[in-house]
């Protein structure tokens, strides 16, 4: 097992609660659209020599004090260390029950950033093909027992997020206060991750055609917005380390991304991130393609904010409306 | 059958560890790509 950093979650900063067990024991996990499997620390947890106090940080699941748990014998190795499977217990989230769902307990803590994070362990949304060790992901396990009344989820990031509130996952359907307008919908071209195909991407008043070849965006409810780094070459550096003018900000370009025939702009009070009075830029850079090889966009926390997002596992499309 | 489900917004990793002051050996020690999780060549 080789770990790897758990780079991918450094903006992650969105996550809920969730029980597991009988009697229920309870985690912050990251909802994350990225990923398909459930997994949460263990008391078998072991803290890594990087780590600031040498203990685990977080809630860890106890199985001697859940009356079924059992050790199914089976790993599954994530990108950021192993993990063992356990025998499906029960999975809690507000009303919903799922009976048994399998899910994974660290079994050493996954990497020096990990310490740091507030939420405990990850619930991945994303498709079951993308499940390590095959395991049935935690919303199969909520359709299968009708445990919801459409097959679908959408998530709103509020735009004034605090610890107490940042937003609302809602399982199981959309909130109409939630969002204004129409829903428009994309098809999702790769059953893996939540990804759609971006027609067009404009500056301004100006489209740039660097999507005339296609472009693949993903959208995920767990961290940053990232563009083609190619796009920002002469950089050099990573865009979150952009400094910029907040006087100047009311001056730059409404981008605008184009899917399915729609247009979806973000505002530079979206995208430009004003703390304190420092103003950097809420875009990161990313030079990895897509699958097929086009051009990879991540529409992140940023883009979520200002559209309400809907992931629809039945006819497999994701839907976006004003949030 | 629709559950609504509350989120947290807290400091995200990034922003404890720049706190915490370790953040930029860490960067320096491993590249950072936002797209890196997104592991399109591994055979899943």
């Amino acid at each position: 097992v080789v770990d790897e950093p758990i780079t991918n979650h450094l903006d992650s900063s969105y996550f809920g609660e969730i029980s597991i067990g009988t009697p229920p024991q309870n985690f912050l996990v990251l909802f994350d659209t990225g990923s398909s499997n459930l997994w949460v620390p263990s008391t078998y947890c072991r803290a890594l020599p990087s780590s600031p106090s040498r203990a685990v940080n977080h809630a860890k699941f106890q199985p001697n004090e859940s009356s079924t748990f059992t050790y199914n014998g089976q790993s599954f190795t994530l990108s950021y260390g192993r993990k063992l499977t356990w025998r499906p217990l029960p999975l809690q989230i507000q009303s919903i029950t799922v009976t048994n769902q399998e899910f994974g307990l660290s079994e050493n803590e996954p990497t020096q950033p990990f310490y740091y994070a507030d939420f405990d362990g990850i619930l991945g949304m994303g498709y079951p093909s993308l499940a390590a060790g095959g395991t049935p992901t935690a919303l199969q396990g909520m359709l299968q027992q009708n445990q919801l009344t459409q097959p679908i989820f959408s998530f709103y990031f509020s735009r004034q997020p605090t610890y107490s509130y940042g937003g609302e996952l809602i399982l199981g359907g959309v909130d109409t206060q939630l969002f204004q307008g129409d829903i428009v919908w994309a098809p999702v071209t790769q059953e893996l991750y939540w990804q759609v195909m971006l027609d067009e991407f404009a500056i301004g008043q100006s489209a740039t055609g660097w999507c005339s070849q296609g472009c693949q965006a993903i959208v995920p409810a767990d961290g940053a917005p990232a563009v083609p780094g190619q796009l920002r070459s002469g950089r050099g550096r990573p865009a979150d380390q952009l400094w910029l003018n907040c006087n100047e900000v009311q001056n730059m370009p409404t981008i605008t991304f184009v899917i399915n025939g729609a247009q979806l702009p973000l505002y530079p009070s979206a995208y430009v991130l004003n703390n304190n009075g420092y103003c950097t830029l809420g875009i990161e850079a990313t030079y990895l393609p897509s699958q097929n090889g086009q051009p990879l966009w991540i529409l992140g926390d940023v883009f979520l904010k200002e559209y309400y997002t809907v992931f629809d596992t039945g006819n497999n499309r994701i839907g976006f409306a004003t949030s | 059958g629709m559950v609504r489900i509350k989120l947290r917004k807290a400091k995200s990793i990034r922003e404890k560890m720049k706190e915490a002051g370790v953040l930029d050996d860490y960067l320096k020690k491993y590249k950072h790509d936002p797209a890196k999780k997104y592991r399109f060549s591994e055979d899943y």
